[in-house]
């Protein structure tokens, strides 16, 4: 029990350290096992210093340096045990547009690793974009939902649904 | 396992039959705030066993009902249905002999939930362990729901360090 | 003490209803002080139902939605005793386009009927373009903020910034 | 009361002295993620009197000062001043025969903050006051912060009634 706990640890913090350059284009990332002798009580802790800045209280990082680094853990589990399936509903919110982009380019490498389909709700025209497919979700009676194909070739069409 | 589509209806403001293809790689669900998006999603995680209306912004399960419109009358009757690849037979041994499972949930107004599998009536745990054992499941962190991003962000270490273990 | 409890609830009240159906384009919205027969004890809750929608409960509202209703009872509060000035970070990040719009409109109503400085951190490029002037924030040297001026008849720059 | 500008230094990521003109109508600020746009939020609200360090997404007071970064040292100590337009006459007696009024916060790294309304100075207190007379202050609904509009959605009744006190 106790062993497999660090066993996993170790891969999920390797992951993450290896993520959290990927995606913040430098800087560096490590997970902390915190409060507990015993990994089976500890709690997980996040030590992130974005590139060129110092390592401060995980709190001090801007909502988008929060919200990129709280993504990248979830992936760094993900792939210690890659799922059939990944559902990601509106993640991309407080995130600007460079960030996006290097977003949708951990999205493709995982997907090329893993075997996961990914269902990924947005209203970003930039991750829009970088899907292979959108499906759009309409109410043309009010209150009642319908799903209706979108063409990725048609940006009149995508901006509509953005 | 592969999923491989998700079928709604009566699903909060899915009322009429609805069905979406889950294709490999990265599909986009897009539209205005409001127009059903995220209880799409919450249809897959109630479907996989999720047992908790909170996690699916309701006060009690049967808020997953469509609740009516000023046109449409309310329903008595949710059912979503997911189908899934099992060709390379993981699935546990009494229903591993389909190439195709098909779990379904549906629930009645004031009477609770009924699970299936491959048509055989089964018990909430029962499609739970299905899940579980491939790595995914109404808890799994590869299902993110709207906001949980901040809130991960702002847990205590001992509440996050409960995604850990779902990696061990 | 009550009293004007009272008479302040009933003002924000019929702000909230009116600034309700017009960014939600329809619909209806009021609020009610619950759990106590004081005043000064109650809370505040708050019923909507968007257009041609059932009220259901608060929470199965969308994340949009919700954020929208907040916004409006801000602003109902903010309308029965305008402040000087007006600092809003990142309100408009799970807005779709439409609402963007919408809430713009909103933003230009409360600066003709107060003298209300508006500063507004956004992150989207419906809501920059309605701007009167623009700020950016840079880290040219990281770890280190600069202000500088955007030019807003320049959509390349503005766009670097979003 | 109107807000004309505001000057940093030293305050988190602006390490140098920053002066942000306050005009008329709507002021977009913009930039990408980490750049300090809520920094610069954060200084208004902690000028004009924030005793939370919390709120300020700190530890403690102190987390305000500029730690340094890769090439630069830290700094002890961070100065916000904001300038104001008191022509209509409505400050407290002691400061009322100014058409303008300067208020600063200054912070010492372990010795806490020293408040100053046109040069005296004054407790945190009247510097609270002054804003509250003016429909405004640190914790006025008119200042919202990342993220609050989603906390506010989802508090209780009773955390919500507070704001409703900013208006009475
Ligand atoms: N049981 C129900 N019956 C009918 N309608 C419902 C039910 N439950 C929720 N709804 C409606 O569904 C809408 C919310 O849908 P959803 O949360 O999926 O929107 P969304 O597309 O995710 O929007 P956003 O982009 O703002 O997050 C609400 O307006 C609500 O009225
Ligand atoms: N005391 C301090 N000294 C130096 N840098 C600090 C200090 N406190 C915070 N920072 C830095 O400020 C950055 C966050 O700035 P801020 O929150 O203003 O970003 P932002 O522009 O609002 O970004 P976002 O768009 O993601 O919300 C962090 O990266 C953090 O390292
Ligand atoms: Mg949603
Ligand atoms: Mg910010």
């Amino acid at each position: 029990g106790r062993q497999k706990m660090l066993e996993a640890f170790e891969i999920v913090n390797k992951n993450f350290g290896e993520l959290f350059s990927k995606i913040f284009n430098g800087g560096h990332g490590h997970l902390v096992l915190t409060e507990a002798d015993d990994p089976l009580e500890a709690g997980l802790d996040i030590m992130a210093s974005p590139p060129g800045k110092k390592l401060l209280h995980r709190s001090l990082l801007s909502g988008g340096e929060q919200a990129l680094t709280a993504i990248t853990l979830i992936f760094a589990v993900f792939l210690t045990n890659p799922a059939p399936v990944c559902v990601l509903d509106e993640v991309d919110a407080p995130l600007d547009d460079a960030n996006i982009e290097r977003f949708c380019d951990l999205l493709d490498e995982i997907k090329e690793r893993t075997e996961t389909r990914f269902l990924i709700v947005t209203h970003n025209a930039i991750s829009m974009a970088r899907m292979e497919r959108l499906y759009g979700v309409t109410m043309s009676e009010q209150g009642v939902s319908q799903l209706v194909s979108v063409d990725l070739e048609n940006t009149e069409e995508m901006r509509a649904f953005a | 396992m592969e999923f491989k589509r998700i079928r709604l209806s009566g699903f909060k403001s899915f009322v009429d039959p609805t069905e979406l293809i889950i294709e490999p790689g990265l599909t986009g669900i897009v539209g205005p705030n409001g127009c059903g998006k995220s209880n799409l999603l919450e249809a897959m995680r109630w479907v996989m066993g999720e047992t908790s209306a909170k996690r699916l912004r309701g006060e009690m399960m049967d808020d997953v009902i469509f609740s009516g419109t000023e046109r449409r009358p309310s329903r008595n009757l949710a059912e979503v249905t997911l189908l899934l690849d099992n060709s390379d037979r993981k699935a546990p041994a009494q229903f591993n002999d389909s190439d195709e499972l098909e779990v379904s949930r549906r629930i009645e107004r004031d009477s609770g939930s009924a699970y299936r599998i491959n048509g055989v009536e089964v018990r909430a745990r029962d499609v739970q362990m299905l899940f579980a054992d491939a790595a995914t499941g109404a808890n799994s962190p590869s299902l993110v729901s709207q906001g949980q991003v901040s809130a991960f962000v702002n847990a205590k270490p001992q509440e996050r360090r409960l995604i850990l273990e779902e990696a061990a």
